[in-house]
């Protein structure tokens, strides 16, 4: 069940929003399964102790196996398509050899949540996901303005100092609707 | 309104403080 993130404390450091983790992990019926039905939501937080509390009492995505999926999205923002934040906005993609992504997911979340990417109320989340061959790093924005999502992109590539000719692709949410492909961030069918 | 910015060395600064566990 979800819970709100507790005021920040004494001390504390607050951050520019709350934020919410969740984690999904495909089932062996998946396809029966609705997408939701499987998003377990982790915890919620409003400050930048409480956030390195949850991170380091949860795994590392580098370390899971199989076919699981880390959601850390604005408080408010379910990790879907169809959310009116997301619905008409989209996301840059972007492939990770195995063995890059807990240090990529964390240089990702430090960043957003550190409202490094400068595009105002834009981001919406970031996912990693662990697959069999290459991991997915993801990060989700409102709107598919080109300003915005150039902007977006220069960021990343400065914040995750990644091996030359990694693949960056921009996707709408319309058009993952589509086209099913990609994992499904979504109950439509 | 200002916004709350943090670059990464501050955040890993904050992550060893007595309240970060």
């Amino acid at each position: 069940p979800f819970r709100p993130a507790p005021k920040p404390g004494e001390g504390e450091h607050p951050l520019q929003y709350n934020y919410a983790i969740w984690f999904s992990r495909r089932s062996q019926n998946s396809k029966s399964v609705q997408y939701d039905k499987n998003l377990k939501f982790i915890a919620s937080f409003a400050s930048v102790e409480q956030f390195w509390n949850i991170y380091s009492y949860i795994v590392r995505p580098g370390d899971m196996s199989g076919h699981v999926d880390y959601h850390l999205f604005k408080e408010g923002i379910r990790p879907m398509w169809e959310d009116d934040a997301n619905k008409h906005g989209g996301k840059w993609i972007i492939r990770l050899k195995k063995g890059l992504a807990s240090r990529c997911w964390e240089n990702l979340i430090m960043a957003m949540l550190g409202e490094q990417f400068m595009v105002g109320e834009e981001i919406c989340g970031a996912v990693i996901s662990i697959r069999y061959q290459d991991d997915i790093l993801s990060l989700w924005n409102r709107s598919n303005d080109s300003t915005i999502t150039s902007r977006i992109r220069d960021t990343l590539q400065r914040v995750l100092n990644l091996p030359p000719h990694t693949i960056m692709e921009y996707k709408e949410h319309t058009e993952s609707i589509k086209d099913q492909t990609s994992f499904r961030n979504t109950n439509f069918v | 309104g200002t916004r709350i910015v943090y670059d990464r060395s501050r955040l890993m600064q904050l992550r060893n403080s007595p309240l970060a566990r």
